[in-house]
């Protein structure tokens, strides 16, 4: 039994709604529809009930080479790096979880025995020193901070130099948000970038954020380079498309998920896990 | 023969239908999908393509209208509808309660806020009734402070507190500001306990605005959130921020089409100034890239 070739071009648009009511940037949406292009044809099943179920497999299968190697293993990396401390620098736009990230990244990596330190980088916003302070002493985790307004690169620094005479195992650097599309902003983020020198960069995206996610990503990506992305907020029933879209179309591995604003709710990305979530 | 000259007209007339049909199911192909890129909700999306398709073919195109004009008009003309009619905050005592998502803004929206109405002369309180997020309370106060408006919270707030703060700050607040602002905790519709706080608030509020704020960035989720919201507090405003980004804003179609409130405000920047009232055109014209 194979898919009737009349029915194609509907099976091929109702899969791309699919996707795009996940959240799945249009751009990625349409490769996925042509690549469902290629693969519907050579479906072969028993019987015509059996046809659904072989759909949904093929694209799941799609899904999952888009996704091929495509989960970034944070936990290894600290582990197969060497160098003490590691400098992981967090930059996204305003809002979308950045400060809550690298609180949880501090408390897994304790979880793990690793020791950090959190660099307040948010030198402008209301209350980010405050807030950034706050999980430091629940976390039981030092937070290197100077005063509102001043050099946010100098704040990375003083934290690095803080955790090379400590003998800590990270550096945590939180950076205010910032719109992409504001390039003095992204400017003084790359001078952040140049001076704190980090090891790592981590783009934290909204996973409520639609067609946007991808532009955001591939902007810092440009800015400051991208080494991998955490999506938060995923426990707002939000599909997770928007980590489909960065994985694929900026080409970055997702480390982790946030899952809720506690200090557990942060979850290594699972390719599976994710297929599920949009097929729910 | 007139027969032929007759037979040759309507031969043009028709094959000019045709082509203009044709011109017009692709003009609203592009139509579509540049909805669905401003993340529009996809339902609506579709549901306002097969409309805009209908109109296009049936009515008479305006004099001189190209077929693209004609279509653009009409999606123009459909897009209004669904933004519906518009207003403004008035400028007279309320209180005013801001709810939405994680990250939207709300905080900083009630500093702006707090500056717009009091540069037209009115007297602006800040209630902190987020209980939850980590230094939510030095967030406001710092904002309060750069307003220079009177702010009311409890530094020491337990996570059962936000009503009972919300109670307290009002009722000092009400008799020496002409405006209350009550900024509570971002959250969304899965969470029982937070949306049960929100009702609590509400109704110890008791707001004459109850304002939903949403990121420009915020996608298929709008409208599926703005509909619990609404049921929870019957929202009576939109705010729509961070349109200084990137994002179309199309999620904003779904949060006023949930609610069947208008888009009272837009953020238009992190800073306190940066909040102007909502411009359909501008918005229409950015949506449509
Ligand atoms: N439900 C949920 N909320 C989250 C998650 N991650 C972050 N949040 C919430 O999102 C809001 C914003 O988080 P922040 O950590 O302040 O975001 P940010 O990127 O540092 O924000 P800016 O510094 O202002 O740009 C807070 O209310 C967080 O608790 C998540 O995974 N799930
Ligand atoms: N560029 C830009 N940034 C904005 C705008 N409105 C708010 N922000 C920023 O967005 C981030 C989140 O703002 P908040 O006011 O903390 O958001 P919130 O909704 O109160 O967050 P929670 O209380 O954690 O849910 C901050 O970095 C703000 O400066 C806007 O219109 N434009
Ligand atoms: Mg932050
Ligand atoms: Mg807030």
């Amino acid at each position: 039994y194979q898919i009737d070739p009349e029915r194609v071009e509907d099976l091929l648009w109702d899969l791309e709604l699919v996707l795009l009511e996940a959240d799945v940037a249009q751009e990625v949406a349409r490769e996925l529809r042509d690549e469902m292009e290629r693969r519907l044809p050579r479906i072969r099943v028993d019987a015509k009930s059996e046809v659904p179920q072989a759909v949904e497999s093929e694209l799941t299968s799609a899904i999952r080479s888009l996704l091929e190697g495509r989960s970034f293993k944070f936990d290894e990396w600290l582990l197969t790096e060497d160098e003490r401390p590691l400098t992981v620098m967090f930059v996204g736009v305003n809002g979308t979880g950045k400060t809550t990230t690298i609180a949880r990244v501090a408390h897994r990596m304790k979880e793990l025995g690793f020791s950090s330190v959190l660099a307040a980088g948010d030198t402008y916003r209301a209350g980010a020193i405050e807030q950034l302070k706050q999980h430091g002493d629940k976390l039981g985790v030092r937070v290197v901070n100077h005063e509102p307004g001043s050099d946010a690169a100098a704040v990375a620094f003083d934290a690095i130099d803080h955790a090379e005479s400590r003998k800590k195992d990270l550096v945590l650097v939180d950076t205010a948000g910032r719109m992409q599309t504001d390039s003095n902003l992204m400017d003084e983020l790359a001078k952040i970038d140049r001076v704190a020198d980090p090891d790592l960069t981590i783009f934290v995206g909204d996973s409520l954020a639609g067609n946007d996610a991808i532009e955001q990503a591939k902007e810092f990506d440009k800015a400051v380079g991208v080494d991998a992305s955490v999506l938060t907020k995923v426990d707002t029933d939000a599909k997770g498309g928007a980590a489909l879209s960065i994985a694929h179309a900026v080409g970055k591995p997702v480390a982790y998920l946030g899952v809720g604003e506690g200090y557990d709710d942060l979850i290594p990305f699972d390719p599976d896990w994710m297929i599920e979530r949009i097929f729910e | 023969s007139l027969s032929e000259n007759l037979r040759d007209t309507l031969a043009k007339v028709a094959n000019a239908n045709r082509v203009d049909e044709d011109l017009i199911e692709e003009i609203v192909r592009e139509i579509q999908r540049a909805l669905l890129q401003a993340d529009v909700n996809v339902k609506l999306a579709l549901q306002m393509t097969r409309s805009i398709k209908e109109r296009a073919l049936e009515e008479e195109p305006a004099a001189g209208a190209s077929p693209r004009e004609h279509v653009i008009r009409i999606v123009h003309d459909e897009l209004v509808q669904v933004l519906g009619e518009s207003r403004e905050i008035e400028l007279k005592p309320q209180t005013i309660m801001l709810v939405g998502l994680y990250g939207q803004g709300k905080t900083t929206t009630a500093g702006k806020l707090a500056q717009y109405f009091q540069q037209r002369g009115l007297q602006v309180g800040l209630v902190a009734a987020d209980v939850h997020r980590p230094a939510a309370y030095d967030q406001l106060q710092q904002i309060s402070d750069q307003v220079d408006a009177p702010f009311y919270g409890d530094k020491e707030a337990g996570d059962d507190d936000a009503a009972k703060i919300v109670d307290e700050g009002l009722a000092e607040l009400r008799d020496r500001t002409d405006i209350q602002i009550v900024d509570t905790s971002g959250r969304h519709s899965l969470e029982d306990d937070l949306i049960q706080e929100m009702e609590d608030v509400f109704e110890v509020a008791d707001p004459d605005e109850k304002i939903l704020v949403i990121d420009a960035t915020v996608g298929q989720q709008a409208g599926p959130q703005a509909e619990a919201f609404n049921d929870a507090v019957d929202v009576s405003g939109v705010i729509l921020t961070k349109i200084d980004g990137s994002a179309k804003g199309g999620g904003a179609l779904s949060a006023v089409s949930e609610t069947g409130a208008p888009i009272v405000f837009v953020g238009t920047g992190e800073d306190l100034a940066d909040i102007e009232t909502f411009d359909a055109e501008r918005f229409i014209s950015r949506l449509l890239g």
